[in-house]
Parts: structure tokens; C-alpha cells; sequence
């Protein structure tokens, strides 16, 4: 990595950011959107914070511009394709800011120019860091395919920005210093938990999640924050309770219930209020069935079930191996899909028929991502 | 039919001469565009193969214009 001659840098940790206008290539929300989580990727490795602003002044401006006198700075857009974006070193007026070529696609796909990625890519000039020699790095100048399935930030840039604002000072003091970020293709690669949402699996992993649609071949990676701001890091177990498009989270002796991208008033609350008994004090992993309205709670080698209609709880658990044979100790995770339940094991992933009552393949963890 | 070769050189001349105007800071000196090894352009262009770990040549080979093609920051690669 490299920092601009000077080593400018922003004196405070929470910056504010405008949008001037909006690319008629994607809705304003999608843009929104692309680019509060180009500023997550970097607030999730440093102690700064955005916020965005939609009118007056704000330290980084943001602005779709085409060609070179209509957007009033030195460095002129050339049409198609070339220069794509650049953006500016801290500091006043034009300091920080990022201007966008209009006449570029912009998407939120891995077609033509995804603009998350490239935001993220000029918001780290717009913090202070300049180009990477590093061919693998966000800051590596040359714009390759945009790969949802991976977190654009490399070592290098987390190395680069951290050199920047102090890592020490991030709010949270179990992460650690230099985050691991989990390879989704990778043979050791685990799981917290998994459920279903809205039709897509959503698979979490510390402060991250994938999401992935069963009929689609990419798979897309985000901050567990990013979506939902008040759940913890690091979710035990989650299920989804799709007639009521709901899911549930848990960690520790607690649980969340989530509509959307809201958390209703009241959460978190304690594990007991679902109809355990006081000595549960966590759930590894849980799923809805949706055919029998049941939910079932897998802690440790047993397992509760929970059921809606009669609304009445398991007065004592039951072994897992005695309901489902082949799975034999603790579960990291479960999800229903189709006729199929899939258990999560380790390194080791159990698709398991639930009407045959049969263990029917043994898959690994990343089955279900384009590895 | 074969491509003309020397109308393809010029062209990928005139490519990584803009490239370098662009984001190195290449001038060009005079009217006459010289090739020549110990030239500005050449320098540059060294300068940018080993920004980006090409083969340093000094020449705009098959990489060097592969590279100058594609989409990119358009913020310059000089810091200053």
C-alpha cells in the first residue's frame, strides 16, 4: 500500500458523506445502498464512522459527472470504459471527495462497473490511502470483475488504512487487530449458524454473512451490521419463520426476533420466555419445519422441539440421534430446504431426508458456493 | 488479410502515450514522438511496468497494452 505525499489523513473518526446526484442506472436506493456499504468495508477495520447527509456541506461529496468541463475538477472523464472514477486525498472542499464517470454502466451486479466496489476502491483515496502496487488489494488501480463472494478489502488495504486510524481504537474490544476475513472456498471453512430468508440461505460467519440464492450461482458477502445493527457478532443459531416473515437469532441465553431489516422493541430477550427451562443457557442451531409448524432446538446431543399450533414446548429434550440417525453430536447449524434438512458439522455438511429419517449424502461445508 | 502492423504500432503508441500523459505526468516533448532507449516515454513507460509488476521493457508490449485497455481508477499513479 501507499498514502498520498504527506500522509493526509482525516483529524476526526466520524465523517460525513453527500450524495449529489444519482446515476439513472440503478434506483437511488440501490445507490444509496452501494455506497453506505463501500463505507462499512472501512468502518468495519478502523474506529471511523459515516454519516450521510442530504443537504449542505459534508467532507466527502459524491457525484456522477460525464466527460471533463461538467464536473469542474483536473481530471477529466474519456467516455466508455478507461478512467471510471477517481477520487480525492483528505482535506477541504474537493479534499475526499468521489466523482463517478456517468458514462460507465454502473450495476450492482459483476457486470459492467459494479459501483460498491468501485466506491469502496475511491473511498479509500477519500480516507487517505493511494494506489497499491498489490495486484490482489482494493487499491490496486485497475478495475477487475467484481467477485460478491469475497471481501474486498486485501491485507494490504487493511494494513494501509489501519496505518492511517488507529485499529486499537475500534469500539469493539474483542475483535481483533487484524481481522481474519473468512474464504467462503476454503477446506476449513465453518459456520455459526444458517436459515433461510425471503428464499435465499444465508450463511453466518462471526461479523460477516453470504447470501445465496439456491438458483443462482453467485453468492453475495456482507457485514451482519450492514442489515441488521443491533445483533451481536458471532449468532448461535437462526431460523426462519417464512408465513410470518420472521427470523429468529440466538446467542448466549438469549434471542432476537427480526421482521426485515427490523428489530422490534423488546428484543433481546431471555431463552426462557420461548418455554425453556432455566438450565438451557444456549442453542446451537434451530430450524422451522414449515410443513409440520414446528421448530426444533438442537443444544448439545439432544434436541426441543416447539410446536406453533398447539403452542407448547417440549417438556423434556430428546437425543438427535434417536430423530435424525446419522447425526451423531453437537450441531453447528442447520436449515430446511426443500424436502431436505442440512446439517453442519464441523468441516463436514449432512444432507439428511427427512421422510426417508436417512442421512442420503455427506457434502462439504462450501457445497452450496461456487467453489 | 493480414492486420497492418504498422498501423496497429502507432495505435498502441498513441494508447500508452495518452495512458501515460494521464496518470504519469508525460509530457510530450516536442512535436516529433522519437522512439528511443533512453527517451522520456521510455522511462515512463519503465516507471509503469514496475508499478504494476509487468516485465520491464521500455516498450509497449502485448501486457503493457493489455493493461492501458482496461478500466481503472482515474485518479493519476503520482502522488503528489
Amino acid at each position: 500500500f501507499s498514502t498520498f505525499a504527506g500522509e493526509p489523513k482525516w483529524a476526526k473518526q466520524v465523517l460525513t458523506y453527500r450524495i449529489l446526484n444519482y446515476t439513472p442506472d440503478l434506483r437511488p436506493a440501490e445507490v444509496n445502498a452501494a455506497i453506505r456499504k463501500a463505507f462499512s468495508i472501512w468502518s468495519s477495520v478502523t474506529p471511523l464512522k459515516f454519516i450521510k447527509k442530504d443537504r449542505g456541506d459534508a467532507d466527502i461529496m459524491i457525484s456522477f459527472a460525464t466527460g471533463g468541463k461538467s464536473h469542474n475538477d483536473f481530471i477529466p472523464f474519456d467516455g466508455p470504459g478507461g478512467s471510471v472514477a477517481h477520487a480525492y486525498a483528505p482535506g477541504k472542499d474537493i479534499g475526499g471527495d468521489a466523482h463517478f464517470d456517468e458514462d460507465e454502466t454502473w450495476t450492482k451486479s459483476t457486470e459492467g462497473a459494479n459501483l460498491f466496489y468501485v466506491a469502496a476502491h475511491e473511498f479509500g483515496h477519500s480516507l487517505g490511502l493511494f494506489h497499491s502496487r498489490d495486484p490482489n488489494a482494493l487499491m490496486y488501480p485497475v478495475y477487475r470483475k467484481f467477485d460478491p463472494s469475497v471481501f474486498p478489502l486485501h491485507q494490504d488495504d487493511i494494513n494501509g488504512i489501519q496505518s492511517l486510524y488507529d485499529s486499537a481504537e475500534i469500539k469493539d474490544p474483542t475483535e481483533s487487530k487484524e481481522p481474519v476475513l473468512p474464504n467462503s472456498c476454503g477446506p476449513d471453512l465453518t459456520f455459526d449458524a444458517v436459515t433461510t430468508f425471503r428464499g435465499e440461505i444465508i450463511f453466518f460467519k462471526d461479523k460477516h454473512f453470504w447470501r445465496k440464492h439456491p438458483a443462482v450461482r453467485e453468492v453475495d458477502f456482507d457485514l451482519v451490521s450492514l442489515f441488521w445493527p443491533r445483533l451481536p457478532s458471532g449468532v448461535d443459531a437462526a431460523y426462519e419463520i417464512p408465513e410470518e416473515d420472521k427470523i429468529l437469532f440466538f446467542k448466549g441465553n438469549e434471542f432476537w426476533v427480526v421482521k426485515g431489516e427490523t428489530i422490534p422493541p423488546g428484543y433481546p430477550q431471555k431463552l426462557y420466555a420461548l418455554g425453556f427451562s432455566k438450565d438451557v443457557a444456549k442453542i446451537d442451531a434451530a430450524f422451522y419445519d414449515r410443513n409440520k409448524g414446528k421448530a426444533y432446538y438442537f443444544t448439545a446431543d439432544k434436541f426441543w422441539s416447539y410446536d406453533k399450533r398447539n403452542q407448547s414446548m417440549d417438556r423434556k429434550p430428546r437425543l438427535i440421534k434417536d430423530a435424525f440417525p446419522g447425526i451423531n453430536a453437537k450441531v453447528d447449524a442447520v436449515f430446511q430446504h426443500e424436502n431436505f434438512l442440512y446439517f453442519f458439522q464441523g468441516r463436514k455438511q449432512f444432507e439428511f431426508d427427512s421422510d426417508k429419517k436417512k442421512v442420503t449424502r455427506l457434502l462439504k461445508t462450501n457445497f452450496w458456493f461456487p467453489c | 488479410f493480414p492486420a497492418h502492423t504498422g498501423q496497429k504500432k502507432e495505435e498502441g503508441m498513441q494508447l500508452i502515450q495518452k495512458y501515460l500523459e494521464n496518470y504519469y505526468g508525460f509530457k510530450k516533448d516536442g512535436e516529433s514522438f522519437i522512439w528511443k532507449s533512453n527517451s522520456a516515454v521510455t522511462k515512463k513507460i519503465k516507471e509503469m511496468q514496475e508499478f504494476f509488476g509487468l516485465e520491464v521493457t521500455g516498450r509497449p508490449d502485448s501486457s503493457a497494452l493489455d493493461l492501458v485497455q482496461k478500466s481503472r481508477c482515474g485518479f493519476p499513479d503520482v502522488a503528489g
